[in-house]
């Protein structure tokens, strides 16, 4: 497949706002970032999940200096969108594995989860993109989650030594 | 913010699974994903939000021609995580937004989203990275979707005319 991991990063001062429970209907994702671009909040990655046809999770992630700000434009927005419950997290971090090549992720995705699974490390969200797969952890967990993933995939050797993914 | 969407792309033959109210305990998605690629099923995006800290929704797109087994491969292991439904769309299609500089999507996602609700098309799930903005709508709505994107970026203008992002 030619999967070529290249390397690992973790980002932390990172935060997270989860609103739980939206309703599922054009309009709302665009009232949601509107407010927020109108309260120069800078959103990081952007996840949606649909629950039901009739509602919609969405989760966004900021720079941590911008969580109050960002909280404070998610609460004058919520009963617009009839969001059911809003989740704050401000003690997370992000772990990524990156490489071209990652579209049948099935190898990469599977060695990444299992190396977190292995190190007990919950994950709380999780992205993909052609280029990489990223996971919310807890922050105390960061480190140990940065380990196992450059363990897994041998980023102490070179490329070449490595065994594929 | 130098942000320069260069294009847009709509994928159709694609289907969603969504695991609703997975355990939210480690491992769970190592044993999920494991499983997809023991049944060869080449897994495109993967979407985690978290609803609460026991429950997670996890959902993933697959190219139209492997929905089969991968709803085989995801019955067999639905009761090892705990999940409480399976929501399956073969309905739908990819919209994305592509570009450098997407790190501050506020500019972009914000007008992607205003452009999509002006067109009436509902977003069922939302992906980001640095180089994308990915939603996916209903496959009747999938043409609707790329011209009120491409309006909306002045795709049909040189890059040097076009109103920034
Ligand atoms: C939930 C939200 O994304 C909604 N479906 C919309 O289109 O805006
Ligand atoms: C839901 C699932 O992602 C679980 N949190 C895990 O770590 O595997």
């Amino acid at each position: 497949e030619g999967i070529l991991v290249s390397g690992a990063t973790i980002q932390k001062n990172l935060a997270k706002i989860g609103l739980i429970a939206v309703d599922n209907k054009p309009g709302n994702a665009a009232k949601i970032f509107a407010h927020l671009a109108g309260a120069q909040v800078i959103v990081n990655d952007i996840i949606q999940t649909e629950i039901s046809s009739e509602k919609a999770n969405i989760s966004f992630t900021v720079g941590s200096a911008d969580l109050a700000d960002a909280k404070k434009a998610i609460e004058e927005i919520v009963r617009q969108v009839q969001c059911q419950d809003v989740f704050v997290r401000d003690d997370i971090a992000e772990v990524s594995v990156v490489g071209v090549g990652m579209r049948s992720h099935c190898g990469v995705a599977d060695r990444m989860f299992k190396a977190l699974a292995v190190a007990e490390v919950n994950i709380d969200s999780i992205t993909t993109s052609e280029i990489r797969i990223s996971c919310i952890v807890d922050l105390d967990d960061a480190e140990k989650a940065l380990v196992a993933v450059c363990e897994a995939f041998e980023l102490d050797k070179p490329a070449d030594e490595r065994t594929s993914p």
